[in-house]
């Protein structure tokens, strides 16, 4: 499954 | 987290830096955008909504504190400081914030991963955050005389940027799934703003001169 990565940079 | 992505969020921190350290030591603000600014800080203030409901790292909290109360302490100190907001170039700074903020809210009413308040204002907050620069950029051309602090300044939020890309680079060749058009379009946008500005920059590093803009 796919991880959310969307909001973890600044 | 990249060594790309650690960079440029150091040189973005450097960038606050340097600013707060003209403004508040020199106690000017000669050269410096309010309209840039207070747009900043209604990019951080929308992107950083999710302090509240999400948390990535200790890391990722501290810089979003950081970059939120100094965006809004900027645009204080302009505003308000009885000595500061005397420096303030008012007639040479004359962007209407509303040419910019609509056209990205509307924007991000049509194109954003999902159609949930934090994913539209997520998008409405990068949309923003590429073309926040530019009431800064116009200010530079029209007072064309650039102090070194105000140069420096401009030159490490274009370096942050620059950095930001190498860093989805990186990401999308070590991390599975790692595609965010939205992000990548709006970064890509913002960087090339700043190719005229990195011009002249560098032309006046190579000369060891003062970095002036043609007319």
């Amino acid at each position: 499954e796919d991880v959310d990565d969307s909001h973890d940079e600044l | 987290m990249n060594i790309f992505r650690l960079a440029g969020d150091l040189t973005h921190l450097a960038s606050v830096l340097v600013l707060l350290l003209k403004i508040h030591t020199i106690k000017s603000c000669a050269g410096i955008s309010l309209k840039t600014q207070e747009l900043y800080a209604i990019v951080f203030a929308t992107r950083y909504l999710d302090l509240f409901t999400t948390y990535i790292s200790l890391y990722n909290t501290l810089m979003k504190l950081i970059f939120l109360g100094s965006s809004f302490s900027i645009v204080w100190y302009i505003r308000k400081h009885k000595i500061v907001r005397r420096s303030y170039d008012k007639d040479q700074d004359t962007f209407r914030h509303y040419f910019i903020v609509l056209p990205c809210f509307v924007l991000a009413l049509i194109i954003h991963e999902k159609f949930t308040v934090r994913e539209v204002l997520w998008a409405f907050s990068l949309y923003l955050e590429a073309v926040a620069i530019l009431p800064q950029l116009v200010l530079l051309q029209r007072t064309r005389n650039i102090d070194n602090l105000t140069g420096q300044y401009v030159f490490l939020l274009g370096a942050y940027r620059a950095l930001y890309i190498l860093n989805w680079i990186y990401r999308y060749f070590t991390e599975p799934h790692f595609v965010h058009w939205i992000t990548w379009i709006s970064g890509l946008v913002q960087t090339l703003l700043y190719a005229d500005f990195f011009y002249y920059y560098f032309q006046s590093m190579k000369n060891n001169g003062k970095l002036q803009l043609p007319a």
